[in-house]
């Protein structure tokens, strides 16, 4: 009686099969085995869990762990679609397929619309979209007194808050997107266009002693 | 155009954070 050898390839915790990932999202059974290198080379940063942590989530964005930065936490809120405070392989895939040249607008739209709506209650509100403003301001070096602030909220809510209720809900900012599809920009990544040819950065922590 | 007349939106999506082009770029 002969024995057959099965390979197995050992994958992190929370790997799915990429046959899969590829039926439920934009990307290609290759793509997403792609993927899965970069995914590895990121959660293997600081934490060498195959996770990926916030920490690493911020370094590869920023170069810096400990940069804190508003967006960015809202996008890993996002993309950590379980909550349980990391990023797993199924989830990197599903939630960077909305990022993907082909994927819809709407999509993209609904998915703009969650990063906004901070406090998940289905709409956006005045206070919230003051708040996201002060947030861009403290990490760039524009400087706009707190009554331009006012103004911008305000037109803002002009145009968008359709029916004058003090809120944006998400067919408002359907119309609004449509009519200033240059909010959608960041939407769409063309590196996933060719993720299969993609040499992905190295990238290289650097730790600093601090006494 | 003068930031009195910028839309909120537009100023929030040119934050670094919500660019997720660093996953890529060497």
């Amino acid at each position: 009686m002969g024995c057959a050898f099965v390979k197995q390839v050992k994958h992190a915790p929370g790997y799915e099969e990429s046959t899969l990932l590829a039926y439920e999202t934009a990307f290609t059974i290759k793509e997403v085995e792609s993927l899965y290198e970069l995914f590895e080379k990121i959660s293997h940063l600081i934490f060498n869990d195959g996770f990926i942590h916030r920490e690493e989530f911020q370094f590869v964005l920023f170069k810096d762990s400990n940069k804190r930065n508003f967006f960015a936490d809202r996008i890993f809120d996002l993309f950590d679609i379980k909550g349980n405070g990391v990023i797993e392989f199924g989830e990197f895939v599903r939630s960077l397929s909305i990022f993907h040249p082909y994927t819809s607008q709407d999509e993209k739209i609904t998915f703009a619309f969650r990063i906004y709506d901070l406090k998940n209650a289905g709409f956006i509100e005045r206070e919230e979209l003051k708040e996201m403003v002060l947030a861009l301001l403290n990490e760039s070096d524009l400087f706009l007194t707190d009554d331009v602030v006012e103004t911008i909220v305000d037109q803002t809510f002009k145009q968008a808050d359709l029916n004058c209720d003090e809120k944006i809900d998400p067919m408002e900012w359907k119309e609004f997107a449509k009519k200033n599809p240059s909010l959608l920009k960041n939407m769409t990544l063309p590196y996933l266009m060719d993720i299969t040819m993609a040499e992905f950065p190295n990238f290289v922590m650097n730790f600093e002693v601090v006494d | 155009e003068r930031p009195s007349q910028m839309n909120a939106f537009e100023l929030i999506s040119t934050s670094q954070g919500l660019n997720l082009g660093s996953l890529f770029e060497k």
